[in-house]
């Protein structure tokens, strides 16, 4: 299911903008571009409920409109940090 | 637990009384560079009164919090891409090479107090961007000033205060305002110290104060040590330090208590060093203030002191002869403040001429020397010759007035 498949011209934008505002990882440098449907699916529904639209999962006109909308360009989805325990660990 | 945390980046700042400074300006906008940094002012407030924060404006080099007004890539990772799109962001505390970094895209249109239409309201993108600089993350909440989506306009920078959701998250950083304790303005420096009372604060209406970095110079004065600048309906105060109080310039007629306020512009001022009265001259008329209070009777025709009707150009005291000099065109009138009536052969041609453009603005003795100021620069002259000493013409903004960096405009463009 995690097949990666290439991601069509037209939702480039999208995928660029989710990684961007981190709520999909960056593209493994293997694979380039290719992004999973569920990680971009999911990634979109991450991003529709930070921003309280319907979460559908799929580009619609409401999730379009918010990336368009104007904003910070901080990611809304910070890196993860690595616990104390690691860092005691090393 | 869904809220514990996720709005903070993790980190505060340690200190609690930080500085700040606008360190460049966008290019072309609406928005003058007073206006910008009152902006600034009113947008860290808004933070500064829900917690023991403080920020004072600083006009060196380094701040704690610095703003930039910039274009496109500009080498930190987060380029902007003109109008739309990105429109600002700004550097958690707990990054060591940018915390502090906030950084507007130049190509915006920022506005204040403009429908949504015209543009992006720079006091509620700042609002939101100090909240990182503080230590804050995005938040989901559409009420949140947070949320990371430009929404419009958020109203009144002098009214405007924090959600409750946005006031607890920023106390759980920094813990909330002391009771009773009082916001430092950036017009206020706790070290200030002065026989004069301090400038008036900000007026409601945000007038578009004269830019200290371009203006030219209707007169200059030195009053009880101190140097005054002053420009329109305004001036700047240099401390004996020679540093500048502030750097938004003051109302002269809220300071000076009777100086009408539909004056556009003073000629001259100088301290009358017989008595310690100061003078204002405004094209026909001259005021006489004792402290920053006027005399009764004034204002009075200059031609009181033998001047033509029309006023003057600009005017110096010397300290050593009580002597005051007077500057029309080309000529000038030399005073004998002791005897008060003009010296005999006044007026003569003055020895400014052919040394620098005439007429000059505004001229100001110190203790052992003479300056002539005209548009945006200024000579040191030689006492006895009032000829210019080699070295100059030289920047007043640079010399005097904290600019620092590039001039805008250029000076090579007109004033």
């Amino acid at each position: 299911s995690a097949r990666p498949v290439p991601t069509p011209a037209d939702e480039s934008g999208e995928v660029a903008w989710l990684t961007q505002y981190g709520y999909l990882p960056p593209a493994n440098p293997v694979t380039g571009q290719l992004q999973t449907w569920e990680a971009v699916t999911s990634a979109i529904r991450g991003m529709q409920r930070f921003a309280g639209v319907p979460e559908t999962g799929i580009p619609d006109d409401a999730t379009l409109a918010l990336i368009r909308t104007p904003r910070c360009s901080l990611p809304d989805v910070l890196p993860a940090r690595k616990n104390g325990r690691q860092w005691r660990k090393r | 637990r869904k809220s514990r945390g996720r709005r903070s980046a993790g980190l505060a700042w340690t200190k609690r009384n930080i500085s700040w400074k606008v360190k460049t300006y966008p290019r072309e906008a609406r928005l003058g560079r007073e206006t910008i940094r009152a902006l600034t002012h009113y947008a860290l407030k808004v933070w500064s009164e829900a917690t023991p924060l403080t920020f004072h404006e600083v006009g060196g080099s380094s701040a704690d919090v610095s703003v930039e007004f910039l274009r496109l890539d500009h080498q930190d990772g987060y380029p902007f891409d003109g109008p739309g799109g990105m429109v600002a962001h700004a550097f958690f505390p707990g990054d060591p090479q940018r915390a502090g970094h906030v950084h507007f895209d130049s190509d915006e249109d920022w506005t204040f107090r403009s429908p949504d239409d015209y543009g992006t309201d720079l006091f509620a993108v700042a609002v939101h961007e100090f909240g990182h600089s503080l230590g804050l993350a995005h938040s989901p909440s559409k009420r949140s000033i947070m949320r990371p989506y430009y929404q419009g306009p958020v109203g009144d920078p002098l009214q405007y205060q924090l959600q409750a959701d946005d006031r607890t998250d920023i106390q759980r950083l920094y813990g909330m305002a002391r009771p009773g304790s009082r916001v430092l303005h950036s017009t206020e420096k706790p070290e200030a110290s002065s026989l004069l009372p301090d400038p008036p604060s900000l007026p409601r209406d945000f007038p578009e104060f004269p830019d200290r970095c371009s203006s030219s110079i209707d007169a200059v004065a030195q009053i009880r040590g101190e140097t005054f600048f002053f420009k329109g309906q305004y001036f700047w105060r240099l401390t004996h330090g020679q540093h500048l109080t502030s750097l938004r310039p003051a109302l002269s007629a809220a300071f000076w208590r009777g100086l009408p306020r539909s004056l556009g512009k003073v000629d001259a001022v100088y301290e009358r060093h017989t008595d310690h009265r100061i003078l204002f001259f405004s094209g026909p008329l001259y005021w006489v203030f004792k402290d920053n209070g006027v005399e009764e009777g004034y204002p009075r025709p200059v031609t009181d002191f033998g001047l033509p009707q029309g006023g003057v150009d600009a005017a110096f005291s010397w300290p050593h002869d009580r002597k005051t000099f007077f500057f029309k065109g080309g000529l000038q009138w030399c005073y004998e403040e002791a005897v008060g009536r003009m010296d005999e052969g006044s007026p003569t041609h003055t020895a400014l001429g052919g040394q620098l453009p005439t007429p000059v603005d505004a001229m100001l003795s110190g203790s052992d020397e003479v300056y002539a100021f005209k548009g945006r620069q200024y000579w040191k002259l030689e006492r006895h010759s009032l000829k210019p000493e080699k070295g100059y013409p030289r920047s007043i903004a640079r010399d005097w007035l904290d600019c620092t960096g590039e001039l805008y405009p250029p000076p090579s463009a007109p004033t």
